[in-house]
């Protein structure tokens, strides 16, 4: 059996020049897992 | 042959367990083979009504030889089988040597005496002690809903979803398109996601029943029955449970930076995907990742391949044609679904806050048979999916709420 999310979150904005251009988005969804890993009930699969 | 007939010597052997099972099975799948085209016959009169035009998929001959099967029907009896109660001197070594296979961890369960599950089923649908599963805290995580394997995740681009290794599906065939119901409430200026729910009104869960020929409203659907007014004393103490998890997602809801629950959409938003596969051995029911509102979900009645992560590397669209239940919603940050999918030897989803769910079921397939036959009569697509909608559970959310954490259902054997 399978489960799948489909939903909707925030990118996030570009840091302003002052921060660093280039260092990534700021704000925005972050996963915290990776491809293969095996996960369990309750354990953060990312977070605005 | 006469002489050998008389002087051969005759030797009888017991059928090995393995070949009658076999031989049982076979007996079994002819025996609901044969009753399913009379329960066709039955509701159509006389009549058999066509079945479902089949998407045959393509693939290598591992799926070509699976798509020929009834895999429904095998399905079935699979959960037949497996609730045949166990003799109990066999269940501690039956349930360890599955666990053994499969990995499943005893120390965990809520009973932890093997001999009271009276068969694999019910094994199978077992519950975690309390606290086995810590809930991340972080108010902003969406929290795995089951455990699992990560097969995939990530963005969604040009509304394309990535099976496995670059496979790709439209958003759409996996969820459906806009149904006529949500059409007709968007006509009357109100968004099915992201907008302010108190706005709705009652007259217009009347109307959204009405204009949709095969959504439905679930009247009773908290109490999990149709006569719930005969029930008081239930009734009761569900409506007070009701508003402490309404006031509750309220308030997770809330949390943060001050953007209200009802957020609308910003270009600064995506939609983002994650792919969760339940090995054989895994606890099987599955809980909320975040608090969000229920507001419909739609039944996909398809086929049950495997969803193996080899199967789901093979065959593309997998997700497309097997049975799934979507549930949509909305959650803090917009529009938020979940989408539990069937496969051979779990077909059965079961949502614990709709007791009119029936998935893997013959009268199911047949409603849908018929429903495809009478699209095809008007000259219309079959949108391949029954809607129930649940903007009666609350008044105030519009929808049915979940807390983070909160068990929501399960796969069940067959």
């Amino acid at each position: 059996s399978t489960i799948v999310l489909v939903f909707e979150a925030p990118m996030g904005v570009r840091k302003s020049f002052d921060e660093g251009w280039g260092s990534g988005l700021e704000g925005g969804w972050k996963w915290n897992i990776e491809n293969g890993q095996t996960i369990r009930v309750g354990q953060a699969l990312g977070q605005v | 042959a006469a002489k050998a007939w008389r002087d051969t010597k005759i030797e009888w052997r017991p059928i090995p367990i393995g070949l009658g099972i076999v031989f049982l099975g076979l007996v079994q799948l002819y025996r609901s083979q044969r009753d399913a085209e009379r329960h066709r016959m039955e509701e159509s009169d006389g009549e058999i009504p066509p079945p479902r035009q089949r998407i045959r998929p393509s693939g290598p001959w591992q799926v070509q030889v699976m798509s020929t099967l009834p895999l429904k029907a095998l399905s079935r009896l699979w959960g037949r089988f497996n609730e045949l109660d166990l003799p109990g001197p066999l269940r501690i070594p039956g349930f360890k040597l599955y666990a053994w296979i499969f990995g499943a961890n005893l120390e965990e369960m809520a009973e932890p005496d093997l001999r009271t599950y009276p068969n694999l089923a019910s094994f199978f649908y077992r519950e975690l002690k309390p606290g086995a599963r810590p809930i991340d805290q972080d108010p902003n995580a969406i929290v795995s809903p089951s455990d699992g394997k990560v097969l995939s995740f990530g963005m969604i681009e040009r509304g394309e979803v990535e099976q496995v290794k670059g496979m790709t599906y439209s958003l759409e065939a996996l969820l459906g398109g806009a149904s006529p119901s949500r059409e007709a409430l968007e006509s009357h200026g109100i968004e099915s996601a992201g907008s302010e729910a108190n706005g709705r009104s009652m007259a217009m869960d009347e109307e959204f029943a009405r204009v949709n020929g095969i959504s439905y409203t679930l009247p009773h659907l908290l109490s999990g029955s149709r006569d719930r007014p005969k029930k008081k004393a239930a009734m009761d103490a569900s409506t007070s449970s009701q508003e402490t998890t309404e006031a509750k997602v309220k308030a997770d809801l809330a949390l943060g930076d001050g953007h209200p629950w009802y957020a609308p959409k910003t270009s600064h938003n995506a939609l983002y995907y994650c792919v969760i596969y339940l090995a054989p051995g895994d606890y099987h029911r599955f809980h909320s990742p975040i608090s969000w509102v229920v507001e419909s979900r739609r039944h996909f009645a398809g086929e049950l391949y495997s969803v193996s992560p080899y199967l789901q590397r093979t065959l593309p669209g997998l997700f497309v044609l097997n049975e799934r239940v979507v549930l949509l919603g909305r959650w803090r940050w917009g529009f938020f679904s979940y989408i539990p999918v069937g496969a051979t030897n779990v077909g059965s989803v079961k949502l614990n806050f709709d007791a009119e769910l029936r998935t893997n079921s013959l009268t199911t397939d047949t409603e849908a048979d018929k429903a495809a036959a009478e699209a095809a009569k008007r000259g219309e697509p079959y949108t391949g999916f029954a809607e129930a909608t649940y903007y009666k559970a609350s008044h105030a959310l519009r929808g049915h709420p979940l807390q983070r954490g909160e068990e929501m259902g399960g796969f069940q054997l067959g």
